[in-house]
């Protein structure tokens, strides 16, 4: 553990916790991405499912926990408890576009070997669909054009965490020689993808003013 | 330690 991970994993916890905090005051899931919550669900539970039968840590084992637990209560949210707030007309992304890719390259490019075949392609389908699981989000938010402020925190809490990893790999690379290369350019790609929104985030949202899309 | 994926990654 580097600071750089703890500090990613704190705000990627944070990003959650934010979004939880959001729909319960608000009492509604406008602005946010039915679709993309689904698809962290689906990352979480075959990235993390792995709890079962491998032991890191008890911070590890608490997280991946938390993780999966709160992104289904995320769902249950938007999908039962605050669905009629609830708006499918604006969360038009086509999800087989983005699962059923990452489906065939986690085939193609994992750890895979004879001891651990099933759990490696999980692993990897998991990374490479997180990669582009916020698209859905980014969708909405372009369509809309316009974003509650504390959606917008939700947004770069999410983005920082991955964000924070980057650095993580450095610092593994300098001191362990360690190199994922399916985590690091799959979280490259990630990062790459909220540029857009981090920019208008700092140059807006940070002085005070309402995150509007340029027309 | 080169390609495998960390374990104790999130």
């Amino acid at each position: 553990m580097n600071i750089f991970r703890f500090l990613g994993d704190l705000s990627h916890l944070t990003s959650i916790l934010i979004l939880i905090h959001k729909i319960q005051t608000s009492r509604s899931c406008r602005g946010i991405s039915y679709k993309t919550q689904l698809l962290y669900v689906i990352v979480f539970v075959s990235r993390y499912l792995d709890l079962v039968w491998t032991y890191v840590s008890l911070y590890n084992s608490l997280m991946k926990l938390f993780f999966i637990s709160s992104s289904s209560y995320i769902l249950y949210l938007i999908k039962i408890r605050f669905r009629p707030t609830l708006d499918p007309s604006i969360d038009t992304f086509s999800l087989p576009y983005l699962i059923i890719p990452a489906a065939i390259l986690s085939l193609i490019f994992n750890y895979a070997d004879e001891k651990a075949w099933l759990s490696e392609v999980l692993w990897s389908f998991s990374i490479y669909l997180e990669s582009v699981a916020i698209l859905p989000q980014l969708f909405l938010l372009q369509r809309t054009g316009e974003a509650e402020t504390i959606t917008t925190h939700y947004l770069f809490a999410l983005g920082a965490y991955r964000a924070l990893y980057i650095p993580n790999w450095i610092y593994r690379y300098a001191t362990e020689s360690f190199v994922d290369p399916i985590a690091i350019i799959s979280g490259l790609i990630q990062t790459a993808l909220y540029a857009d929104f981090f920019y208008i985030y700092f140059t807006k949202v940070i002085r005070g003013q309402k995150f509007e899309l340029p027309a | 330690h080169v390609h495998t994926h960390a374990h104790d990654e999130l």
